[in-house]
């Protein structure tokens, strides 16, 4: 930081903090301030109010360098088939009864898949949200092959003529190789259910997740290819910035945010609310 | 095995013949990267390298150290500097304190936390946990508000032969303080109390867990955090404790490669032990906290 004025590395120091108390992480935090720093050395950034706008900028091409839009059919009158991924606890069961709800009250039809055949009352849960959004369900018996749940699933989607299939998926950490396996034979599964199938893979990251959402994101993407994100929990005090890096490294767009539990609490990801938010 | 910012630390010390100032500001850099990368909370992340460089100037730590056959062996620089660390690391998660107080005739356990941290499955962990030391525990599913809640505490209380308290006519302070009751007719000694995920800036959920504590009086509230948080767990654990004045923490999710850096930066904040760490998702993946593990996970 040498060569600048005072106020200028306080101004750095400030956003610096900013920075990593949002989870934006070293190396995607230390690319935006260098590219600051290098405005404040070719004399274009003067003072604090134009090094703060530069940097949000900066942000916001990062952000923008793809386009997040919610999830669409993928032609009329067919069915698309939707896979949601993530680890244990981010809001996968909770953002498909969501998206189910506003599918509905869309008028589409959404049949879902309970996916997740080990936790206690996983099905249950989900059965609780086809209630609710007026989705169909299909369940297999305890500890059944989830990919045989999801392939049972796709032709009930495809007999009811929906318009969705949203599959549901036992949470699981990534460094597990043989649940990954088990992620990446439903995925073939879905496809040979219906070929294309599925036309999208969703993962899921919880906004008060820190560095290691990113690790997540690489390593699903491996077994899964990623086709979005859902970004869920930014009701609360965190601020999900490891969406930046992701963004950045990844290039997967953002489906939906989740601001709450209840079935209105999701919404499309708006790059200008989200900076917002996080210099809030 | 080191993180890079670990490894490029001990490398930027290495044919040093002692610790200057500069160099250890050297070394301080890449340890900081090391440990915001692993979720270390920023400002505790300054405090903990501010007390290492106090203490690499200051020469506290030993700079001898015996070899296999009991010979004193002067440390070069770099390994004094990362044996501060560890040091350091290791005082900032002590004092060890696992202890679960349980008064007679009934011990309680609150459960509490942001949602998805594993209340619920912990809750199960914890009670197979007491059934090894011989105590007869109770599940009670106070949580109202997640579909299937009270279905997944049944289904592992009904794993463990143990049962499982719910009443959907009850709000949550009024099912806890009849769980009471229940315990002494069931002839159970420890109630665990599953609470709902909530967040701590819902004024009325909070709210609702200090109803709970006042009416039940828990031996130990202990605050269920997910090791994959990041900075916001500093927020989320002080406002927990300054609301519930918790008895320690239980982090979970440890089975998977987060750094788990918020364990420093929560112990840090509050003072408060990290009591058990969950590995996995079975009801016997539960261990009492160890310093060294989780320091040299943070550390990288
Ligand atoms: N505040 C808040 N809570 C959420 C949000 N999305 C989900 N939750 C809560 O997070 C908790 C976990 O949600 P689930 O849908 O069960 O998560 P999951 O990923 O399916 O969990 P597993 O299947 O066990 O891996 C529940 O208490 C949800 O109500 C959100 O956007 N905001
Ligand atoms: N891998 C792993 N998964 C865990 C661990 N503890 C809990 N889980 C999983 O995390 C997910 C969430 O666990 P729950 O017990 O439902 O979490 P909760 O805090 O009760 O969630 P809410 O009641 O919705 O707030 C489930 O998929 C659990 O199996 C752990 O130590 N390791
Ligand atoms: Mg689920
Ligand atoms: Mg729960």
């Amino acid at each position: 930081l040498s060569g600048q004025k005072p106020i200028q590395n306080e101004t750095l120091v400030e956003l610096e903090s900013i920075l990593f108390s949002a989870d934006i992480g070293v190396k995607t935090s230390q690319k935006l301030l260098d590219m600051v720093a290098e405005g404040i050395r070719s004399g274009k950034l003067q003072n604090s109010e134009q090094i703060k706008d530069a940097l949000r900028s900066q942000m916001q091409e990062i952000l923008c360098s793809v386009l997040h839009k919610p999830l669409e059919t993928t032609e009329p009158n067919s069915t698309t088939v939707v896979m949601f991924v993530g680890v244990n606890g981010v809001g996968k069961t909770t953002t498909i009864g969501k998206i189910s709800s506003q599918l509905h009250a869309q008028g589409k039809r959404v049949v879902l898949g309970a996916g997740d055949t080990f936790r206690a009352a996983a099905s249950e849960q989900l059965a609780v949200w086809a209630d609710r959004s007026g989705a169909s369900l299909v369940t297999g018996s305890e500890n059944a092959d989830p990919a045989s749940v999801l392939f049972d699933t796709v032709q009930k989607g495809k007999a009811e003529k929906a318009d969705f299939v949203l599959c549901d998926t036992a949470g699981r950490l990534h460094t597990k190789s043989n649940l990954m396996d088990e992620l990446k034979k439903a995925h073939r599964v879905l496809g040979k259910a219906q070929a294309g199938a599925p036309h999208e893979v969703l993962l899921v990251l919880d906004a008060t997740m820190g560095q290691n959402a990113l690790m997540q994101a690489k390593q699903f993407s491996e077994s899964t290819p990623l086709t979005g994100i859902v970004l869920t929990k930014l009701d609360g005090t965190a601020k999900g910035g490891i969406v930046l890096g992701i963004i950045d490294e990844l290039k997967i767009p953002i489906r939906y945010i989740g601001v709450g539990e209840a079935a209105d609490d999701l919404r499309a990801f708006e790059p200008k609310e989200f900076l917002n938010a996080l210099f809030a | 095995t080191l993180s890079k910012g670990f490894r490029t630390a001990r490398q930027s010390l290495s044919g040093q013949t002692e610790l200057t100032e500069h160099n250890i500001d050297i070394a301080l850099r890449e340890v900081r990267v090391s440990l915001l990368e692993a979720d270390v909370e920023y400002n505790v992340v300054a405090r903990f390298l501010d007390r290492v460089k106090t203490k690499a100037l200051g020469r506290e730590v030993a700079t001898h150290v015996k070899d296999k056959s009991g010979q004193r062996l002067r440390l070069k620089p770099a390994e004094h500097f990362v044996g501060i660390c560890y040091e350091e690391l290791e005082a900032l998660m002590g004092p060890v304190d696992t202890s679960i107080k349980l008064s007679k005739p009934v011990g309680t356990i609150m459960m509490v936390g942001l949602q998805g941290t594993g209340k619920t499955t912990t809750t199960g962990k914890l009670a197979q946990f007491l059934i090894k030391k011989q105590l007869k525990p109770m599940l009670v599913a106070a949580d109202i508000y997640r579909p299937a809640a009270v279905l997944q505490l049944k289904v592992l209380g009904d794993s463990l032969q143990i049962p499982v308290f719910a009443d959907p006519a009850l709000l949550p302070p009024q099912l806890c303080a009849q769980a009471l009751i229940k315990a002494k007719e069931w002839q159970c000694n420890v109630v665990i109390f599953d609470t709902a995920g909530r967040l701590s800036i819902d004024d009325e959920l909070m709210h609702e867990l200090e109803e709970i504590k006042r009416l039940t009086k828990p031996d130990n509230v202990f605050l269920v955090v997910d090791a994959m948080v990041g900075q916001d767990a500093v927020r989320t654990a002080a406002e927990f404790n300054r609301r519930l004045d918790i008895d320690g923490f239980i982090l979970t999710k440890l089975d998977g490669d987060a750094r788990g850096g918020a364990a420093l930066s929560i112990k840090e904040i509050t003072s408060k032990p990290i009591k058990f760490l969950g590995m996995g998702e079975k009801l016997g993946n539960l261990e009492e906290f160890r310093p060294q593990g989780l320091a040299s996970r943070i550390l990288g």
